[in-house]
């Protein structure tokens, strides 16, 4: 996350981290006591689900809860190096129990709809800058939702955004998602502050460069695919 | 000629300051140790979490009280919330009680159905008094004609839940996270 802040213990308590061999690789987002939802590039080099490993709250080291990893399915129309159909659920190998501190977002129904304007958060683990270093401790940014005909003028994507995509930062840059915040949420407050996960971190061009927001897998369009995996 | 050796006394009386000095320690440490099963079993005051179960006869299942944060199940929720917080504001056990928290409605053959948590502050040693109070309080105030609240006589008694599992429960529901907008200091 560029330009973000640090974010408090009870803050995002679905945020999961995907790792290997103890290392941070991707985030994910709790949506059951069993499942995560991630992004499918996430397992392009490492499809083994004994290889991996989900932690839960702020702090990478001394996570509060740690599970081990079932199973991984994979968006069956995804490609790796292609942003289509960036998305994959992971069933944990034991459920969690829910705490003040780890427990799931909600999922939108798939008629849900989210303006360009609206304010949004992006969490996780990644870089604070392009090539830069790695935090510890869980980190957030408010971001805003753009419309695709903004993401997809020449000067920005170019067409690459699709209608499985939600584009969300600023024009500007600075505020962002960056490496390593692949997988992790994008979620939006509804009615007393309840948060509903809209998109999952997926790719851009750069972190906070001007004219390159993030692009997200937009969770409404998958909702069916969500609901045939893991039953939710 | 050697001389025989004496036999001398390898131990030897303790002087009476020593004396003194050892009992006041384990005096001491006694009383520590009192004070202290004191402390705990008297002033530390743990939470317990106690299920039940209510009737609604004169509200009709609707589906929407199963989706998740539907208007009509946070609103009945909150009438219950309500409806108990005022029963155990104005009882003896006023000072224990902390909330309740509706976990789920189930449709029954008398109209609607609710699963709640109720939790409390007390040390363990009050157990079994505060349970068979809060059971009374619960039984004598639904009991009357008033409360659109009723007492499921199947299950007549309060049931003690494991805190770990009355957490899960509590945190069941989603999307509870950071409170947004932030507030500005």
């Amino acid at each position: 996350v560029t330009h973000g802040q640090i974010a408090s213990q009870a803050a995002w308590p679905w945020q999961a981290s995907l790792q290997m061999d103890g290392t941070h690789f991707c985030g994910a987002s709790l949506i059951s006591a069993t499942w995560l939802l991630t992004a499918a590039h996430c397992f392009d080099n490492q499809k083994n689900p004994k290889m991996w490993m989900a932690s839960f709250g702020t702090t990478l080291r001394a996570p509060l809860v740690r599970r081990k990893v079932q199973s991984i399915i994979v968006h069956e129309n995804y490609a790796p190096h292609k942003h289509e159909d960036d998305i994959a659920v992971v069933k944990l190998a034991t459920p969690v129990l829910f705490s003040e501190n780890v427990h799931r977002v909600c999922l939108p129904n798939a008629t849900f709809e989210v303006l360009p304007k609206s304010k949004v958060f992006v969490t996780g683990w990644g870089a604070l800058k392009a090539s830069g270093p790695f935090p510890n401790t869980l980190r957030q940014v408010e971001v805003e939702v753009l419309s695709s005909d903004v993401c997809n003028r020449v000067y920005v994507y170019g067409g690459a955004v699709s209608s499985g995509m939600i584009c969300a930062g600023f024009l500007a840059g600075e505020r962002d998602a960056c490496e390593g915040d692949s997988g992790g949420p994008l979620v939006i407050a509804q009615d007393q502050n309840i948060w509903y996960l809209i998109g999952i971190v997926s790719w851009g061009i750069g972190c906070g460069k001007e004219n390159k927001p993030g692009l997200y897998t937009k969770v409404t369009h998958y909702r069916d695919w969500i609901k045939s995996k893991a039953n939710i | 000629l050697e001389k025989p050796g004496t036999l001398q006394r390898r131990t030897h009386s303790l002087k009476p300051w020593m004396i003194f000095l050892i009992t006041t320690a384990i005096v001491l440490a006694l009383a520590i140790i009192v004070g202290l099963l004191v402390y705990f079993l008297e002033y530390e005051q743990t939470i317990h979490y106690y299920q039940a179960s209510l009737q609604m006869p004169s509200i009709d299942y609707n589906p929407d009280f199963s989706v998740e944060h539907s208007k009509i199940k946070t609103d009945l929720k909150q009438k219950i919330n309500n409806e108990i917080d005022k029963i155990f504001q104005r009882s003896s056990l006023h000072h224990h009680y902390i909330q309740s928290h509706v976990v789920n409605f189930r449709p029954n053959n008398h109209g609607l159905k609710a699963n709640i948590l109720l939790r409390f502050k007390f040390t363990s040693n009050n157990a079994n008094t505060i349970k068979r109070q809060a059971n009374e309080i619960v039984h004598n105030n639904l009991k009357s004609s008033e409360s659109f609240l009723k007492i499921d006589t199947s299950l007549p008694y309060l049931t003690e839940v494991n805190g770990t599992q009355a957490e899960h429960v509590l945190n069941s529901c989603c999307g509870l996270g950071m409170e947004y907008p932030p507030m500005e200091r």
